[in-house]
């Protein structure tokens, strides 16, 4: 399962 | 996106959005540190490095580019528009912020998510926004007592970090595998930085009288 990433965070 | 991060990036877009106009309308930037601003146009350069290479929403990007327009034009509106940099407290804005940048630095290159370039500036990002506000903290202690414009910044901004950690507990509740210690206790030691600042800024709400922080 893909990690959520933080990127997506401003 | 939840409500917690919306209204956290909201409550930011208001910080920055306060400061500029505060600064343009006034054209007077007393009160506020230069350091703090040129440390938060840092983060966002190192942070938002992505902002050409991956596209997440209309939302994201947008965001991106007013938090770097807004924290680049309030630099240099400090430093080098002819009325505004003529009130900044240059004697009294002495943080050694420079002292903050590297051991983010080399915080960033030692302890990291993935080891790539832009993992590593994203992460530098993460740790510089810690400590950035220190610099306007040692001000407004220094300056004593503070005009609302500035104590509204630094509120909205402590505000932002607290919605933040709610939005961090939201998504840990409802998505799998949402653990990120890096981001996590980076933005908890920010937050907690603003901690005694709230409680002065508060009881001077109380009080109802003009916020005087212990020297």
């Amino acid at each position: 399962p893909n990690k959520s990433n933080m990127k997506d965070e401003l | 996106m939840n409500i917690f991060r919306l209204a956290g990036d909201m409550t930011h877009l208001a910080s920055v959005l306060v400061l500029l106009l505060k600064i343009h309308t006034i054209k007077s930037c007393a009160g506020v540190s230069l350091k703090t601003q040129e440390l938060y146009a840092i983060v966002f350069a190192t942070r938002y490095l992505d902002i050409f290479t991956s596209f997440y929403s209309i939302y994201n990007t947008l965001m991106k580019l007013v938090f770097l327009g807004s924290s680049f034009s309030i630099v240099l509106y400090m430093k080098y528009h002819k009325t505004v940099h003529r009130s900044y407290d240059r004697e009294q804005d002495t943080f050694r912020h420079w002292f903050l940048v590297l051991p983010c630095l080399l915080l960033a290159l030692l302890i990291h998510e993935k080891f790539t370039f832009l993992e590593v500036l994203w992460t530098f990002s993460l740790y510089l926004e810690a400590v950035a506000i220190l610099p306007q903290l040692v001000l407004l202690q220094r300056t004593r007592n503070i005009d609302n414009l500035t104590g509204q910044y630094v509120f909205l901004l402590g505000g932002y970090r607290g919605l933040y950690i709610l939005n961090w507990i939201y998504r840990y509740f409802t998505e799998p595998h949402f653990v990120h210690w890096i981001t996590w206790i980076s933005g908890l030691v920010q937050t907690l930085l603003y901690a005694d600042f709230f409680f002065y800024y508060s009881q001077s709400w109380k009080n109802n009288k003009k916020l005087q922080l212990p020297a």
